[in-house]
């Protein structure tokens, strides 16, 4: 699973 | 970056300039709601603060700074430039029922207690429910002008498409974001019942007009 503070969306 | 979500950043970008042609070539901010502007620009400002902390890619940053620029001007032109066309007898929504639950909530239900990510989680809770003096305002004058609609219609649109975009992307990346994913089925709940409206009125060449 991604880190979810790595936020790439807008 | 798949169909959905590049359909979707498209729709939110439409909608933004409806937005702005609307008030600059009618010079009248009529019929919008300048509190939802207040609140856009609030989750704008909010979510893109890692805009100088990190970089993730052109077309984020991009896209960022005209979300953030547009939203601003359009605070410009209703409060500054056109004040005099701004139907603030109609405005009434109180935002502080929003802002403070969701600041509330932001800080209870986050994925990292520290203060970017807590903006982020406040901005994603604050959009989800931003458009609610817009509708507020909408109801209580029983009308929308058909471009208004159509504004209306491409904003519900965008965060409607990032559902299948998530969706896309548990299955292709096993990637999801449980605070986003709820936040943005609230967000596209919220627009249903317009949704309904414009489909059965606007797109038929009738004015949106709720009835009496």
């Amino acid at each position: 699973l991604q880190s979810f503070t790595h936020h790439d969306e807008l | 970056m798949n169909i959905f979500r590049l359909l979707g950043d498209l729709s939110h970008l439409l909608a933004v300039i409806i937005l702005l042609l609307k008030i600059w070539k009618t010079r009248s901010c009529a019929g919008i709601s300048g509190r939802s502007q207040i609140l856009f620009a609030a989750v704008y400002t909010a979510r893109y603060l890692d805009l100088v902390t990190s970089y993730i890619s052109a077309y984020n940053t991009v896209m960022k700074i005209v979300f953030l620029v547009a939203s601003y001007g359009t605070l410009y032109l209703m409060f500054l430039k056109f004040k005099a066309t701004y139907d603030h007898n109609h405005d009434t929504f109180r935002i502080e029922f929003l802002v403070l639950p969701c600041v509330i909530l932001a800080l209870l239900i986050n994925h990292d207690f520290s203060a970017l990510e807590i903006l982020w989680t406040f901005s994603i809770y604050l959009e989800s429910v931003a458009i609610l003096p817009q509708l507020f305002m909408v109801s209580k004058t029983g009308e929308a002008e058909s471009i208004t609609s159509h504004y209306l219609f491409a904003l519900g649109t965008y965060r409607g498409l990032y559902l299948f975009n998530w969706i896309y992307r548990y299955y292709a990346e096993d990637h999801y974001d449980l605070i986003a994913i709820i936040a943005g089925i609230v967000q596209t709940v919220l627009y249903c019942d317009f949704f309904y409206l414009y489909i059965t009125k606007v797109l038929k060449g009738k004015k949106l007009q709720l009835p009496a």
